[in-house]
């Protein structure tokens, strides 16, 4: 009887902004130091606005276009991998690699969700969604651990450029295995269900 | 860190979710 996904969004999302807007203003709002976080915080507001768009489809079904919320979530998708796109400038070339990894996930959301508004009744496209999803959301973290590891105490010191391009393959590596791991746990909850 | 485990994990239990609705 509500609109469950559409309030989640909004909630986390709510969290998400205020997380990253406190965090660009550390010293008080009269001085930005880390414009990176509002830029998290901008795609926190594309979720967002696709969270209203599912509540507003919910309640005014006939007032909201046919597949405006695939086109929301689409371009959440879309902001989301070109804002990840900017974090390529700069960097490291692991940073770049680990990021060119999260972006393919990205887009793939992004695109499973625009064929989702010619094909809305697709249940495989349901499951390319959930799918892209859940290596969006596990890269993610991987990420997060690759990039910032909480228990790596000091910077990684390479010996041999063929050690980096090792640990630049087990990246690779790793990207796959998530897709691996992600289909199997597609797989196992079709099977149950 | 938390920047990228917090929304990773958000968007893991959305697929999860979106995987449960398609085969349910």
């Amino acid at each position: 009887g509500l609109p469950v996904e559409g309030i989640i969004k909004l909630l986390v999302t709510a969290i998400g902004i205020l997380a990253s807007v406190v965090a660009a203003y550390p010293s008080g709002f009269g001085q930005l130091q880390h414009v990176g976080d509002i830029l998290y915080a901008t795609v926190y507001l594309f979720f967002a606005i696709s969270g209203l768009v599912d509540v507003l489809t919910f309640y005014c079904p006939y007032a909201i276009p046919y597949g405006l919320n695939h086109f929301s979530l689409a371009l959440a998708f879309t902001i989301e991998g070109l804002m990840f796109c900017l974090h390529l400038q700069r960097q490291a070339f692991m940073e770049q690699h680990v990021h060119v990894l999260l972006v393919c996930a990205i887009f793939a959301c992004a695109v499973v969700s625009l064929i989702e508004i010619v094909l809305p009744y697709s249940l495989l496209m349901k499951f390319a969604r959930a799918f892209s999803s859940l290596i969006h959301g596990s890269w993610y973290i991987q990420s997060g651990f690759i990039l910032y590891d909480p228990n790596r105490v000091t910077p990684t010191q390479w010996n041999s450029s063929q050690d980096y391009n090792n640990a630049l393959i087990w990246i690779s590596l790793t990207f796959a295995w998530h897709a691996a791991g992600a289909f199997i746990c597609l797989l196992v909850i079709i099977l149950i269900s | 860190f938390a920047g990228y485990v917090l929304p990773g994990a958000a968007f893991v239990a959305f697929g999860l979710k979106w995987t449960l609705d398609a085969s349910t």
